[in-house]
């Protein structure tokens, strides 16, 4: 990837 | 590669404050380093489009002590900075949008900061600060809940 940071995300609350 | 100056000036030739929109592009893609100018053909609501650039990438979110790379994109009007950016979170299909004050079902972003934008108060630096403030309480996507794969079904 050039460059491009992978998304994330705070686990899921339930 | 980072995109220069030059090429933001060839990606904005139809936009009506063009150095203003390039001066501001330049200082978001040196600070946020994950967010890259894109053209791409915007979809109004009216079901006309136009070809505008947008700032796509993600954003660092600290949430409860881990930060995460939340991922956005920012559409710039062709009359930007005049008018405030439209703004979505792009939940990607291991994601899911939480909505809220500040985020509809569609990824739309609401915040006072876009709604009472006024050049020169308002750019897209104090935007970012204020989404990463915003979200860093309230997180505008989660992870989904990984399903568990089903046990394998031996033959006999």
């Amino acid at each position: 990837l050039n460059g491009g940071t992978i998304p994330t995300a705070p686990p899921s609350y339930t | 590669m980072a995109v220069s100056e030059n090429q933001l000036k060839k990606m904005l030739t139809k936009y009506k404050y063009r150095d203003l929109t390039v001066q501001e592009t330049v200082s978001v893609i040196v600070q946020y380093k994950d967010l890259k100018p894109v053209m791409d053909s915007y979809v109004f609501n009216d079901g006309t489009s136009r070809e505008l650039m947008s700032l796509t990438g993600t954003i660092p979110v600290s949430y409860k002590g881990n930060t995460y790379n939340i991922p956005i994109c920012l559409w710039l009007l062709d009359t930007y900075p005049f008018n405030p950016p439209i703004c979505f979170v792009k939940p990607t299909s291991t994601m899911t949008i939480k909505t809220g004050k500040h985020v509809d079902a569609n990824g739309k972003i609401y915040l006072p900061y876009l709604h009472e934008w006024k050049h020169p108060l308002s750019d897209l630096i104090g935007l970012i600060q204020v989404m990463i403030v915003v979200f860093g309480e309230e997180p505008p996507v989660f992870s989904r809940p990984t399903i568990s794969a089903p046990y394998p079904s031996y033959q006999a």
